[in-house]
């Protein structure tokens, strides 16, 4: 019921191991197998078996520690819990890589392409709008200029008449 | 066989992480 | 049976849980080997200080090979149920965890068809954005020009300003009127001229 933490576990299963490995190799068995020199040395045959025993639980534990030690196992067990409580109320069978590295990278980039994205829209949306301005100056601009050149048509017109006055004056003046 | 896995395991840890560095690196040079 | 690779366990630990196992295994073994051997090397040195002992060597040998096959049998047994529990408790990414570094899969998932439709679009924003600076570019060159063109054609109206200032200067307000009262004027004189003429003749 409560939860163990995996390095926990560990320790206890192979505590568990060893409990029943010892068990199945119990000094019964042992003195069965070594009969004869049981008979001979009873108390050697059971200190030999003691220190069987505690030879092989101490190599399995210092393996296992060395095992721990190597991989750093503890920290790697320890963080691995927190993932698992971490992610515990997503019940669905998580995501797993698909074996196609171009699609599961979709998901990966994705994120940063909607960013891409939303910059260029806003860069888009701004410079329409700036240039929504500047159409309008255009537009002004060109109004003006169509204006200027009819004043400057009419000034032009006017004095072209002059001209003629001018000339008609002439003509009159130089009449015989 | 079990070299295989753990390749193939340590690239799918690391490498969308390096692309992603690139990515977005090109991402930026783009936008500039 | 299908050997279920645990690929996903090798991305967290950095090696397959099965490799992981194997390794104990293997130490264990060698351990529960080196026990036994030493068992054998203490039990036969001890039966050297054994006057007339009747136990042989190789008696000695037929039994730890009868008592190591007995274990080894026990430890092959209780290994693997520790390695069943090793490789679904300990050593096991659950179905429902996802890593770290898959977290987008999670949070972002998109598919191949998503993506490419995504990136579509930020081509076509690309284009556009160059077309709208396009746009800019002409209207600002258009800009420019007009003000190139009002500052001509206000140069212009300045002259005829300046010209009809030079005029007004002189006493003549409005150039035309007074070009037009100069041909009557002159209309006028001529006609006194011509009067003038033909009576100096007839007289």
């Amino acid at each position: 019921g409560t939860t163990m933490s995996r390095v926990e576990l560990l320790d206890t299963m192979v505590d568990t191991f060893l409990e029943k490995l010892v068990a199945a190799g119990s000094y019964q068995r042992f003195t069965d197998c070594y009969k004869h020199f049981y008979q001979l040395q009873p108390e050697m045959t059971q200190r030999i078996y003691d220190k069987f025993v505690s030879q092989l639980q101490t190599s399995i534990r210092e393996e296992i520690s060395e095992i721990k030690e190597e991989g750093n196992l503890e920290a790697v067990l320890n963080s691995l819990d927190r993932i698992v409580e971490e992610g515990k109320e997503h019940q669905e069978p998580a995501w797993r890589p698909s074996g196609i590295p171009e699609k599961d990278l979709c998901s990966t980039v994705a994120p940063y392409l909607l960013q891409q994205r939303d910059a260029l829209r806003r860069h888009v949306q701004k410079q329409e709008a700036k240039n929504q301005e500047l159409a309008s100056a255009v537009l002004a601009g060109r109004r003006q200029v169509e204006e200027l050149q009819q004043q400057v048509q009419a000034r032009q017109q006017a004095w072209q008449a002059l001209h003629r006055e001018q000339r008609e004056l002439l003509s009159v003046l130089r009449a015989p | 066989f079990d070299e295989i896995i753990v390749d193939i395991a340590t690239k799918r840890k690391w490498y969308p992480r390096k692309i992603l560095e690139c990515v977005i690196r090109t991402l930026k040079a783009q936008l500039e | 049976m299908s050997v279920d690779p645990m690929a996903y366990e090798a991305q967290f630990f950095g090696f397959t849980p099965q490799t992981c196992l194997l390794r104990i295994y293997i130490a264990f073994q060698d351990y529960l080997f080196e026990v036994m051997q030493a068992v054998e090397q203490v039990i036969l040195k001890k039966m050297e200080g054994i006057p007339d002992c009747e136990i042989s060597p190789i008696q000695i040998r037929k039994c730890t090979e009868k008592f190591l096959c007995f274990m080894k049998g026990r430890f092959d047994n209780l290994f693997g149920k520790m390695e069943q529990l090793f490789l679904q408790l300990i050593l096991r990414i659950p179905a429902n965890i996802l890593l770290p570094e898959d977290k987008c899969q999670e949070t972002h998932p998109c598919t191949e068809e998503e993506f490419h439709l995504l990136r579509k679009e930020i081509e076509e924003l690309q284009e556009r954005y160059k077309t709208e600076l396009c746009t800019k570019q002409a209207l600002l060159a258009e800009l420019e020009e007009q003000r190139i063109v009002q500052a001509k054609l206000k140069e212009t109206l300045t002259l005829f300003d300046e010209l009809e200032n030079i005029g007004r200067a002189h006493g003549t307000s409005d150039f035309r009127e007074s070009l037009v009262s100069l041909v009557q004027n002159s209309r006028k004189l001529q006609n006194i001229r011509d009067t003038v003429e033909q009576e100096s003749k007839r007289l």
